[in-house]
């Protein structure tokens, strides 16, 4: 197996409190992030509509047009689709260009699915959130190497504001 | 004078006049996103347009709320994004995006990625303010959502992300201090926002350096060529240059402009409140503008403005009031003293370009 993100900080920020492991039968929604085709081709393209000197500025791409561009292989699709299949996770979604897939699963399944993975329950930020993330790094068999770029739902918690009252403007001139 | 900044404030200094509103006859469109998990309330929206919108043409609802909305206390930046944004960008149709009540398990940012790769119909400019250390993610997880920026940019939608709160930043590796770039800010296919005060607080003066306002250089993504010209013109003429032990000079390099930051009236569950300060105020502002310029190009039967930043260079921030003064925060030690980066004439990492002046912004966006 191996780790796709072994550089994600998953220690818990602070300002979370861990409430504990969650229940294993409990649901979980999960988004895998498919691999890609065509990312310089695409970048080229980003170049020429953005660039006002060049005969392609201002004509965009429809959606459509991106998803012919940048969807997953046909293998990668499939590679994935049967691991998950064979982990029990049906309930799965995908978006117009095809490069996610969200899953409803449970944390059983998901613990087995993402091995070394272990779902607690944490409250934070300003308006005591609940989330459930993963404060130990998961990994995924080799053979999805080429077909997954990352996991998303299991570190990243959400972001706090960084919004200030600050009692009176700033006087002109040095750092505060 | 003046006790705060309102939208009478931004349209005075930023020189829209009652005409420069959306006509309400073009597809023109704008969107706000924020991930705190927090409720945005129309009615908010309402009273502020009551206490502060007599002056110019303006819509008193959204088009359209992604998120589920529930009967939580509004929270303060939902509140400030929508209202600026309306303001600044007044009477264009105005979409929230807010992540409330979403699955305990997800990222609500990749939500909102997600949103994007699944409509076809989306609003030509989105406003977000959600930023992380850039060393505290993933190089897969930031490399994909980088793909995901090309992905709207190729569409001609325009992304402006607040270049964060903390200036330069500040961390310790292997018992060094550095600066702390943030991401999305630094990646190199999204328009980065700084932020700015009044030189003279309760006057509507020129524009100093808000020190809070986040810029630097990418540890991540190599300098785009858009940018290599301006950025090598501030590396060789400023005066005030921290020790190059601190930052990466050949990274992408941020903000790419920038608006006023500090001393925002913001209506949140019915009551006014002053001083709000932050980027996440100064992006829906040029945001808002940035429709504006989208409302008559639309007008004028040309595409809206797209992925700005090889223009904005190119056109060496054309239509934009310079910031030459003042310097951000970064590490409180003896080396550079709570210094980061100081504004300069031209580009620079902690203003950008500057902040925008409508008229000369309009003439310098509308054609090609």
């Amino acid at each position: 197996s191996y780790s796709p993100e072994p550089d994600q900080q998953w220690t818990v920020p602070p300002g979370w409190v861990s409430l504990g492991r969650a229940d294993p039968e409990e649901d979980l929604s999960l988004t895998f992030a498919l691999r890609q085709q065509n990312l310089e081709r695409l970048s080229e393209l980003v170049q020429a509509v953005s660039d006002p000197a060049s005969p392609r500025y201002g004509k965009y791409l429809s959606l459509e047009d991106v998803a012919e561009l940048v969807q997953p292989s046909p293998l990668t699709r499939h590679t994935v689709q049967k691991w998950l299949m064979a982990a029990g996770a049906w309930n799965c979604h995908s978006v117009t260009t095809q490069d996610f897939l969200t899953c409803s699963l449970s944390i059983r399944q998901a613990e087995l699915l993402l091995s070394g993975a272990e779902f607690h329950r944490y409250v934070g930020g300003p308006t005591d959130t609940y989330v459930l993330r993963s404060p130990h790094p998961y990994q995924l068999p080799q053979a999805l190497a080429p077909h997954v770029d990352f996991v998303g739902g299991l570190h990243r918690f959400p972001p706090i504001s960084s919004l200030k009252q600050r009692p009176e403007p700033q006087v002109a001139g040095t750092v505060g | 004078l003046h006790l705060g900044v309102t939208p009478s404030v931004v349209r005075q200094r930023y020189n829209l006049t009652a005409q420069d509103v959306g006509s309400g006859t073009t597809n023109n469109s704008q969107a706000c996103a924020q991930f705190l998990e927090q409720y945005f309330h129309e009615a908010d929206l309402t009273e502020f347009m009551r206490l502060f919108g007599r002056s110019f043409a303006h819509q008193t609802s959204v088009a359209r709320v992604v998120g589920k909305q529930g009967r939580g206390r509004a929270g303060i930046e939902a509140s400030l994004d929508v209202e600026y944004l309306m303001s600044a960008g007044a009477n264009i149709s105005t979409w929230v995006y807010s992540s409330p009540g979403r699955h305990e398990a997800q990222e609500p940012f990749l939500q909102w990625l997600l949103l994007l790769s699944n409509e076809s119909a989306l609003p030509q400019v989105h406003t977000v303010s959600y930023g992380d250390d850039e060393d505290s993610l993933s190089s897969a997880y930031i490399q994909r959502v980088n793909s995901e920026f090309m992905k709207a940019a190729s569409r001609g939608l325009t992304l402006l992300f607040a270049s964060g709160d903390s200036g330069a930043g500040c961390w310790s590796v292997s018992g060094r201090h550095r600066f702390r770039p943030s991401f999305p800010a630094s990646s190199p296919y999204v328009t980065t926002v700084g932020g700015t005060s009044f030189q003279k607080p309760f006057f509507v003066t020129n524009e100093i350096v808000d020190y809070i306002s986040g810029g630097g250089f990418s540890n991540v993504f190599p300098q785009p060529s858009y940018q290599e010209e301006a950025v090598a013109q501030f590396l060789s003429s400023s005066p005030h240059l921290p020790p190059s032990s601190y930052f990466n000079a050949s990274g992408r390099a941020y903000p790419d402009v920038a608006a006023l930051s500090d001393g925002y009236w913001v209506v949140s569950n019915r009551v006014p409140i002053p001083w709000i300060s932050g980027t996440s105020a100064s992006t829906p502002v040029f945001g808002g503008l940035l429709s504006l310029v989208n409302e008559h190009r639309i007008l004028n039967g040309r595409p809206p403005l797209g992925f700005l930043n090889p223009r904005l260079y190119q056109q060496r921030g054309a239509g934009l009031f310079d910031v030459t003064h003042g310097c951000h925060a970064s590490c409180l030690n003896e080396e550079v003293q709570g210094e980061g980066f100081c504004a300069g004439p031209g580009w620079d990492p902690v203003t950008g370009w500057g902040t925008p002046n409508f008229p000369a912004l309009l003439k310098a966006l509308l054609n090609p």
